[in-house]
């Protein structure tokens, strides 16, 4: 899938 | 970090507290059967330990790596206490729900729907989707059970806003930042779309100081 997961997030 | 994102992650960590203060009360007042699920809570920590992988590798800030430590901490030691400490007061009789269902459902997802088909971007996306049905073993008691202690109540109001303020969170920073990320967006949905039926109870039910009792 496109995108990327926020690393700042919990 | 914005206020939404800090009050979500203070709700969760109030939802913590409430079950921690809850199991300390039940063994003051011990033979009150517990209406906690051991399944939900020992999902929870399935689900901070396959997120936080990045523990060590990625330090973001003080704030992230503490809060962290105290979600994989916390989780850990109240699936302890529930199987070693309070194992009287858990009746796995009404703890049935087929966890098994879910985390090979997460997992299979995770392997076909996901950002990299890494080790570490999979259990990330693998905890997403269990994060958002962990809730189910819980939910599924409940109904069982029929009622709830209102602290009970309380657990599952925090936990509930705790996602469902995220929701509101990833809208303010498409808004101001075009943050896109499908896949937490659609799992926090779910989730949060999992306690409605809980909250309108909640609202119309506890709030106005009746039992927390399922028509």
């Amino acid at each position: 899938l496109a995108g990327a997961r926020s690393k700042d997030e919990l | 970090m914005n206020l939404f994102r800090l009050v979500a992650d203070l709700m969760h960590l109030v939802s913590i507290f409430i079950l921690l203060l809850k199991m300390q009360k039940t063994r003051s007042v011990a033979g009150r059967c517990s209406r906690i699920s051991f399944k939900t809570q020992a999902l929870y920590a399935t689900v901070f330990l396959t997120r936080y992988t990045d523990l060590f590798a990625n330090f973001q800030s003080l704030y992230n790596t503490t809060m962290k430590v105290f979600f994989i901490a916390s989780s850990l030691y109240i699936v302890f206490l529930m199987k070693f400490k309070f194992k009287a007061t858990n009746d796995p009789r009404l703890d049935t729900f087929k966890a098994q269902y879910v985390v090979g459902g997460a997992a299979a997802l995770a392997l076909i729907v996901n950002y990299a088909f890494t080790v570490q971007e999979v259990l990330w996306t693998f905890s997403i989707y269990l994060e958002a049905v962990a809730i189910l073993p819980q939910l599924f008691m409940l109904t069982k059970t029929g009622e709830a202690e209102v602290i009970t109540t309380h657990y599952l109001f925090a936990l509930g806003t705790y996602r469902g303020l995220y929701l509101v969170n990833w809208i303010y920073r498409y808004w101001t930042e075009y943050y896109v990320d499908w896949i937490v967006w659609i799992a926090g949905a779910v989730q949060t779309g999992l306690y409605c039926d809980f909250f309108y109870i909640y609202f119309t039910k506890v709030l106005k100081g009746a039992k927390f009792e399922l028509p």
